[in-house]
């Protein structure tokens, strides 16, 4: 019984906001351009949508669309991430609550689409990480790859892969130097949905943790089918072009309108009371515990 | 007891009535449903899901005594007393949410990127009196 918890729900008989309602519900989110109590009102999301519009107000110019294999990925991350009605799910690995895909916005050296040399694949990517925020900080950074159609999706591949991250100086023409490079190799089953992730997490932490927000990479890589390890023996490069690839950022944001896990204050905040009594008690324990330590 | 002792005795006929102040308001303190869909907005063009939020909101009268039934604070009840009784300038409580989930959100970003993030305490899940 709902209500003897203290709760007070029923069957829902379910309102929804009628169309001429939008155009009041718009009226109701213009805010004040000064911040203080108007802007205290505004649920977290639509004051994070509301400051991103041209003077405060929520932007109704089209913003650039993103790759479509992009979008594809993310909508499926969502749909792993959180219910239908958008509740976010417990999941393993990283704690995060952001996950940012960044496309190349452009390069040096080598053109997008330029013949390879030979059967090796070279490309510079440029990623601008501005959306990054000081309060969110890095967890794990992938490479995303996706293949084209030509690739059975039985193949089995490998590739030889070097990356080097480069400096990027915009203020000058000096060519950029190479600060960081690894090679290694990577094999993979090219299955259903023909995505590959490649972690780089070593190479851009130190990068965005020092608030670096351009980051210039190049990548020359090698894709043969068959798997050195079993008995197919390494043959057929792949001639299939491999699309750019995205930047994954996993982060925790950590600032205070970002949904927190297992934070006693967080989560429905049902807990704080609670949490309070029991942060009392262990921290009596503990302080008697700390100064028998002392003595 | 204070009622009891300050009251004057009731005949047969005052009794419901007297009984009336004790009983639940009709309309009283609960969650209601609401939905609606950013397209209603026009924010569909960044916020790729979810397709429709449902926040939810609290509406109803609070009753006199609602520790129990919302588990509101003592203070609530004390609140409750001095308007009914001292000064009626001082407003009763109100019928608010009590507890929160969060909701994720899919976006597009100025620039092409997209984001997904998690945001605290986006729908009402209980009312309380406060």
């Amino acid at each position: 019984n709902p209500r003897a918890q203290g709760g007070s729900e029923k069957a829902p008989r379910v309102l929804a906001a009628p169309q001429d309602a939008a155009s009041e519900l718009s009226a109701l989110l213009q805010l004040p351009r000064e911040r203080g109590q108007g802007r205290a009102l505004v649920p977290p999301l639509l004051q994070v949508l509301a400051d991103r519009g041209p003077e405060g107000w929520p932007s109704q110019a089209p913003r650039l669309q993103p790759d479509s294999r992009a979008l594809r990925y993310m909508k499926r991350l969502y749909r792993m991430s959180a219910t239908k009605e958008g509740i976010p799910r417990a999941h393993r690995g990283p704690p995060y609550n952001t996950v940012r895909l960044f496309t190349p916005c452009g390069e040096c050296g080598r053109r997008r689409g330029e013949p390879a040399t030979g059967d090796v694949n070279s490309v510079d990517l440029l990623f601008n990480l501005d959306r990054v925020t000081a309060l969110e900080h890095l967890l794990k950074s992938v490479l995303l790859y996706s293949f084209d159609t030509s690739v059975p999706t039985s193949s089995s591949i490998t590739c030889i892969c070097h990356l080097s991250l480069k400096e990027r100086d915009f203020s000058s023409q000096v060519c950029p130097n190479i600060s960081h490079s690894v090679a290694f190799s990577l094999h993979f089953d090219v299955r259903k949905r023909r995505w590959v992730e490649i972690d780089v997490t070593p190479f851009l932490q130190p990068l965005i943790a020092t608030n670096r927000r351009n980051i210039h990479m190049a990548l020359n890589f090698t894709c043969l089918m068959g798997d050195p390890q079993g008995s197919t023996t390494l043959q057929n490069p792949v001639k299939a072009t491999l699309v750019p690839p995205s930047l994954l950022l996993y982060l925790n944001d950590t600032s205070e309108q970002a949904y927190h896990r297992g934070n006693p204050l967080g989560h429905g905040r049902q807990g704080a009371a609670r949490a309070g009594r029991d942060r009392g008690k262990g921290n009596n324990s503990q302080g008697k515990r700390a100064s028998r330590q002392r003595r | 007891n204070e009622n009891l002792k300050a009251a004057p005795p009731t005949s047969p006929s005052n009794l419901s009535d007297y009984l009336k102040q004790f009983a639940l308001p009709q309309d009283e303190c609960e969650l209601h449903p609401f939905r609606l869909s950013f397209s209603q907005l026009r924010w569909d063009r960044w916020i790729v899901a979810p397709q429709r939020y449902s926040p939810h909101f609290c509406r109803g009268e609070c009753p006199r005594a609602p520790r129990q039934r919302y588990g509101s604070p003592v203070h609530t009840l004390v609140q409750n007393l001095i308007s009914e009784r001292l000064d009626p300038a001082v407003p009763r409580p109100s019928c608010v949410p009590a507890e929160y989930s969060p909701l994720s959100v899919l976006t597009i970003e100025p620039g092409g990127s997209i984001a997904y993030k998690e945001y605290e305490d986006m729908i009402a899940t209980r009312c309380t009196c406060r």
